[in-house]
């Protein structure tokens, strides 16, 4: 459903790492995702670039394009306007993070075009 | 309490492959 996000990016959900390590949602870094998905026989993390950011047909639903990978292959999501991202370097983001941080207590910074996501892809595509 | 694995918490963004 589009109407509420998943129950772990509200603060203080507890998240499993790879190795086994318990953290906060809001304590996760950059390191956290790719040392899990070192080790995951299945799971490569890709960089998502954000190329475009448009209003949906659906209100506080947007539209995001990325370029995935290293062949910029061009992805789009349609997603609440409050769902975070993982942004390189940076951490959680969203399209309107006042929303996030209201409903979820998760601080965000604004997702912008041009920042780069973490997302995930199978190693068999590769 | 809950726990979530990591990877439920980043988009899964496959391109799509040519067949």
């Amino acid at each position: 459903s589009l109407a509420t996000l998943p129950p772990f990016f509200m603060r203080g959900s507890i998240i499993q790492l790879a190795d086994g390590e318990l953290k906060r949602v809001e304590d996760l870094k950059t390191e956290d995702f790719i040392q899990s998905a070192e080790i995951s026989s299945e799971l490569k993390i890709d960089s998502s670039t954000v190329e475009r950011i448009d209003t949906g047909q659906t209100p506080n639903v947007v539209v995001i394009q990325f370029g995935v990978g290293e062949l910029k292959a061009q992805v789009s999501v349609e997603v609440l306007m409050e769902y975070p991202f993982f942004v390189f370097g940076q951490g959680w983001s969203s399209c309107c993070p006042d929303r996030t941080t209201r409903l979820f207590e998760l601080s965000c910074a604004k997702l912008c075009v041009g920042d780069v996501c973490v997302s995930l892809t199978l190693r068999s595509l590769g | 309490v809950p726990v979530f694995p990591w990877h439920s918490l980043v988009p899964f963004l496959a391109p799509t492959q040519s067949d």
